[in-house]
């Protein structure tokens, strides 16, 4: 079971769409898929229709009362599972920061779920900050996908993820295998250009050939409740999603 | 001294930019300003030229070493003053979140300001999540500036402080005075003019009649560590932010 974190501390950058689009994209193609929501703020959670709404049936149930990840499991018709978000995962910094051996909560929790669904790709959403739930979703995952809209404030929150890593690496004793994705890219901007050859100056082949289009179809698609390619399957955001999927399958990315 | 606090736990919904030009503009028009910068992330520090690096003389000092505010601000040619940020805030909320009477050390510390500036407008650029940081910036304002990025889950976003605000009055013992700014606002969009009818629906007179249009120009000044009057006094952008400097001295917000 591949275990993607979609990470990146800057807001607004296209983590929610990028991880449901990479969840929905995937279901299409025949994979199961597991989307875990871990946003106090819950985002990736209220897109889906009658996402359930109570404490208890969210991961903060796991947090708190150590509640099993499978327990919490959700059907999203076209897409797979979810495990709902609540607000109230706000107080994880606080009730756990200090905690020993916090930062590994998540990962232990997947394993379990690993033996369960071995083929099942699970994509964790983060929220734009760098506390207990992010880092438990980066010390669970396998691999990082860093979404970077085409702009200059959130290239440089990509150079500031670099550093972050850089310092985890003696805590998570690895490199963390990470792809940066190019979001919300207007063809028509100069910027986006530059932006997109910085970013292949300072991370070379770490980033996706494909990027994501400023589409607005991508920004239609949560208010009624669907992913991209539910909502409008020949739209360019939907494409580009696509292709997304083809270039990281094609590398072998999803083995 | 008019304390204003830009919030929105939202990422990416223009929160910097709005603190920045804000600031920027009301400095052209004559007022002193003073720019506060509260987000680890340090992006409106980051912005200005040649900005403080250490940690001593940033606002992390006045939180871990009770250095005094006035000793922190920094000249910004053009602007006013600035307090920096640094990496370094990430820890407040484990250091200080337990502390009594946290929530209110901005609020002090600005009131020492205040008697030094009595004319002196502060904006304070918040980080997108809901901690010590940001309802300190609450906490000292006299008023929020919320920008809302014109697509639906920024629309969520605003729901979600307008209920967050309310639990907060008992504690805060007032309603705390809002304006929502929509920003990003594409005119080619059915969505931007929909979701500006819904904020209207939902907080009537709290929402600027002034939006902020979806501008290159607006993206592209931080590249250049200038505010968008600085890059493009003529631009789309410069306009609307000179439009809603307009709009809120007319119905006298900063006096
Ligand atoms: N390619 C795109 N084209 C058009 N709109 C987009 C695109 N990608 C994202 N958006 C819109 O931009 C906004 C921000 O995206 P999103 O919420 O996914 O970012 P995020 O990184 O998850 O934000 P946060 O940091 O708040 O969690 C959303 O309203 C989304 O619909
Ligand atoms: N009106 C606009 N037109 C074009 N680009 C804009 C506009 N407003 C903001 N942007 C760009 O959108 C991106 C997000 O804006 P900004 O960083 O100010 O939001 P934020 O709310 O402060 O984000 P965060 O939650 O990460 O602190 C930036 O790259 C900014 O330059
Ligand atoms: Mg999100
Ligand atoms: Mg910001």
């Amino acid at each position: 079971m591949k275990q993607l974190a979609v990470f990146n501390q800057k807001g607004g950058v296209g983590k929610t769409t990028t991880a449901l689009n990479l969840g929905a994209g995937l279901a299409r193609k025949g994979h199961e898929v597991l989307l875990l929501d871990l946003d106090p703020q819950a985002h990736m959670t209220s897109i889906m229709e009658h996402a359930p709404r109570d404490v208890a049936a969210s991961i903060f149930a796991f947090y708190r009362d150590g509640k099993a990840l499978h327990e919490l499991e959700v059907e999203w018709p076209g897409i797979g599972r979810l495990i709902p978000a609540h607000t109230e995962l706000i107080k994880v910094d606080s009730l756990f920061g200090k905690g020993p051996n916090i930062l590994n909560k998540l990962g232990n929790g997947l394993t379990s779920l690993r033996e369960m669904h071995g083929e099942r790709i699970s994509i964790i959403d983060c929220c734009p900050f760098l506390g207990v739930l992010s880092l438990n979703a980066v010390f669970a995952a396998d691999c990082l996908i860093v979404p970077v809209s085409s702009d200059f404030l959130s290239l440089r929150g990509a150079q500031q993820i670099d550093h972050t890593l850089r310092v985890l690496e003696p805590v998570l004793k690895r490199r963390v295998e990470r792809r940066y994705l190019l979001t919300r890219f207007d063809k028509r901007r100069k910027m986006s250009f530059e932006i997109q050859e910085k970013m292949r100056e300072l991370f070379g082949d770490d980033v996706c050939e494909t990027v994501i289009s400023e589409n607005v179809s991508v920004a239609e698609a949560p208010a009624v409740h669907k992913d991209v390619f539910a909502h409008a399957a020949d739209s360019r955001g939907a494409k580009d999603y696509a292709s997304l999927i083809e270039e990281l399958t094609a590398s072998g990315f999803f083995r």
